[in-house]
């Protein structure tokens, strides 16, 4: 089932800028928002 | 008087930056055209490819999952939680409208 | 005094959203060097080794990475029609996007962070329109300055 989706940080390919990656690899090493 | 003469410096600054941000703003849109163009041109997308070796020697000993995905994709990633048995975890949704997404996993042993 | 102080609020704006549309154009600049070089480079591969990569053993622009250390256990679900895919991981990951890869893979040849030796730069402005050499001189000084 998936995790609570209202959390999700979301990316788009070839529509959002890498920084959203970096956020991403960012709240996943800190494990929260 | 002499903050008459600011002012003015101060205008004449501005429209000279006013000019420095229009040639931004064109060149920034020739350049995307000319991005899309390139990614679009069937010779050139013959060859926009990586190898395996090109992706394990950047991330040399991890495991690597490689998502070949149409434009548009969209990637969720929830923030992770913690599991009964109190482990952590972690999760990626992958969801295209438009075509099927490819997954490789790679790992060069 | 007034109308002094109006003016410099609005010289500081300019110069941020300045700031903010160059670093935007030289990330496209960077992009579009990146791609043209890996366009070359795989052209010289395949007329050297005459012969396409094998199907299968190539990953197509655009494509994300996401890497994670050997030892985790990654679960995956698929739907039938190869749309969705969810995947469980017990270990943390990091996502790259192509882009990005590309950058590590040294195809931006340095501008990315001011290593890029005279040779390289000579490759780089060919691979952009005259109009934009300056910008890639200046990337490639490492100085953030908006050209003449």
């Amino acid at each position: 089932s998936c995790l609570t989706p209202n959390s999700a940080y979301t990316y788009k390919f070839s529509g959002s800028p890498s920084k959203e990656l970096i956020d991403i690899n960012r709240m996943i090493r800190q494990g929260s928002v | 008087q002499e903050l008459l003469e600011q002012v003015e410096l101060l205008k004449a600054q501005i429209s000279e930056l006013e000019r420095q941000e229009r040639e931004l703003d064109m060149q920034k849109s020739c350049l995307q055209q000319s991005l899309k163009h390139l990614k679009e041109d069937p010779s050139c997308c013959r060859y926009n490819y990586v190898t395996h070796e090109d992706i394990c020697d950047v991330f040399s000993g991890d495991t690597l999952l490689a998502v070949m995905a149409p434009a548009g994709t969209q990637l969720e990633v929830p923030v992770p939680e913690v599991a009964q048995n109190g482990q952590k975890r972690y999760q990626v949704n992958l969801r295209s409208e438009s075509a099927p997404i490819q997954v490789m996993l790679i790992n060069r042993e | 005094a007034q109308e002094f102080r109006n003016l410099e609020l609005e010289k500081q704006k300019r110069l941020e959203r300045i700031r903010q549309k160059r670093s935007q154009l030289e990330e496209l600049i960077l992009q579009q060097i990146a791609f043209k070089n890996l366009v070359q480079r795989n052209q010289a591969n395949e007329a050297s080794s005459k012969t396409p990569p094998p199907p299968g053993s190539v990953i197509q622009l655009p494509f994300i990475i996401i890497n994670t250390d050997v030892r985790t256990v990654i679960d995956c679900s698929i739907s039938s029609d190869k749309c969705e895919y969810l995947f469980n991981f017990d270990n943390m990951f990091e996502i790259h996007d192509d882009i990005e890869i590309l950058k590590r893979m040294g195809m931006s040849l340095g501008l990315e962070n001011g290593k890029c030796t005279p040779e390289n730069l000579a490759v780089a402005k060919s691979l952009v329109p005259k109009s934009l050499e300056s910008y890639v001189t200046g990337m490639a000084r490492n100085t953030n300055r908006t050209p003449p």
